[in-house]
Parts: C-alpha cells; structure tokens; sequence
C-alpha cells in the first residue's frame, strides 16, 4: 500500500514496526570511566545505532521512493537527532538518568570526566523532563522520529532539476502523512479540541530544542576526534565528516 | 558519483536488500 492512501492509524502502525530492536553496548565498563573510555562507549553505540537506523528510514513508508541523493541527505543530517530523541525516550521514565542502553546508564554528575559533555548531558536531561511532563506517547515518539528524518533538510535544499523536484514533492508528501499520523495520535488521548491543538505545538516545539542539542552536540564529538580523544570509524566516521564539510 | 564515494557505508546500507544487523 502507497503511504499516500494509508490511514493514520496504518501509517503509526508501519512505523511502529519499524522501530530497531533493543541495542545493547556489549562491553565490559570499567568504572569509574575515563575521557576517553566513555567517549570511546558513546561512539561504538552511536556506530551500531546507525546502522539499525539504516534500516529503520528504509521502512518507513515512502522513504525509499525518494532519490537516493535525498535519502542520503535526510541521514547525513539528522542522524544524532535520531540517536538524541531514542536516548530521550529510553530515559524518559528514569529522572536523573541517561539510558544509552540497557547495559549502559550514565548519571548526569558521570558526564563530569568528558570536558564539555556535562552541558549536552543537561540539556538531554531538560528536554527528557518536559517529555516526560508531556506524557510522551509511543505513537507520538514514533511519529516526532520519523519527522526529524523527513525535515531534517528542507531548508537548506532547493531542487535543481526535474528529479530532484519530483523527490522533493514526494518528500513534502510523505511529511503530510507523518504530520496526519501525530495529529491522529493525539486526538486518541482524550482531549479537547484546544487542548490537542496546543500538544501538537509544544510536541513539535521540542524538536527545535533536540535539533539544538544535536548540533552542540555534532561540534563535542568533531571536538573529541581533532583533539584524538576518541578514534572515529566506519559509518560514524563517515556520517561525522559529511557533517563537518557538508554543513 | 562523488555523493555515493563520500558515504559509501552509508550508500551500501541504503542499496542493500542484505540485513544492515548481518552487515553490523
């Protein structure tokens, strides 16, 4: 079924099942960590993270119809978006506590060994919090995900040529049935009319905030790596340097 | 070209039908 002629209720359905399995750090953590054993941490999950999150785009409904060139694009510049918001929805029932993964919690004050990451911590924390007094559904959290993805760079794109256009409109498509799907999960909590007006603003209000986040977050790690903290590789590395040369 | 050369990863995972978890 086209994405375009799927329900709400179809469309969270699909992106439901799309959501990546569990991932687990798999090491042994020698506390108390050091700068670089827990940056080293941070990035082996972000790597393993990014390739579920591969697969994770290429299900969402319409995704893989759009140009490659744009499918690229979309990745390059929202990933940590991505890993921010799962990282903030696994924590979101914890105060206090960073859920990386299920075998690698942080507490905000361990975030005090990497110089400038206790910032970043604290604005993941803030912005936890007010999902958490949002009440953050799993429909809605499913939903917010995939508009990141999709929103990630319509604004510093403009299409050139025909293809390009037509990726662009179907794009554009595509966001309408993710902005359906938020507004349809909301109507199904029981509000009213003004209440679900005003939860899809401040919803979406946090976005700006993780989009924030995200880019200090971008500068902390390209930091790390000049600086010889931590060994960059594979796909992060290549995700990493898009960033810093791509803008 | 250049695209698909910067994010060769990235552009495998996307083109390949193979599981990105046998890939990881």
């Amino acid at each position: 079924t086209h994405h375009s002629s799927m329900s709400p209720e179809e469309f969270i359905s699909r992106i439901m099942e799309a959501e990546p399995p569990e991932i687990y750090l798999m090491e042994d953590l020698k506390k108390p960590f050091t700068q670089a054993s827990m940056m080293m941490s941070l990035t082996n999950l972000a790597d393993k993270e990014l390739v579920l999150m591969i697969s994770w785009a290429k299900k969402i409904p319409g995704f893989v119809e759009l140009s490659l060139a744009d499918q690229i694009h979309l990745l390059k510049c929202c990933w940590l978006e991505i890993l921010m918001l799962g990282l903030i929805w696994r924590s979101v029932d914890h105060p206090g506590k960073l859920i990386f993964s299920p075998d690698f919690k942080l507490n905000r004050e361990e975030g005090q060994c990497v110089e400038g990451i206790m910032e970043i911590f604290d604005m993941l924390l803030a912005a936890t919090s007010r999902f958490r007094e949002l009440k953050l559904q799993r429909e809605e959290y499913v939903c917010l995900k995939a508009m990141i993805l999709l929103n990630s760079n319509l604004c510093t794109s403009s299409p050139q040529t025909a293809e390009e256009l037509e990726s662009r409109n179907k794009l554009l498509r595509l966001l309408d049935s993710v902005i359906d799907a938020l507004v349809w999960a909301i109507s199904k909590l029981g509000l009213s009319t003004q209440q679900q007006t005003l939860r899809l603003g401040h919803l979406t209000m946090l976005l700006s905030h993780i989009r924030h986040v995200s880019n200090k977050g971008m500068d902390h790690l390209s930091t790390m790596k000049r600086k010889n903290v931590v060994l960059v590789y594979d796909l992060l590395l290549e995700m990493l340097d898009a960033n810093m040369t791509g803008g | 070209t250049s695209l698909k050369e910067k994010h060769k990863i990235l552009h495998q995972l996307l083109q390949n039908s193979t599981s990105p978890v046998d890939l990881a």
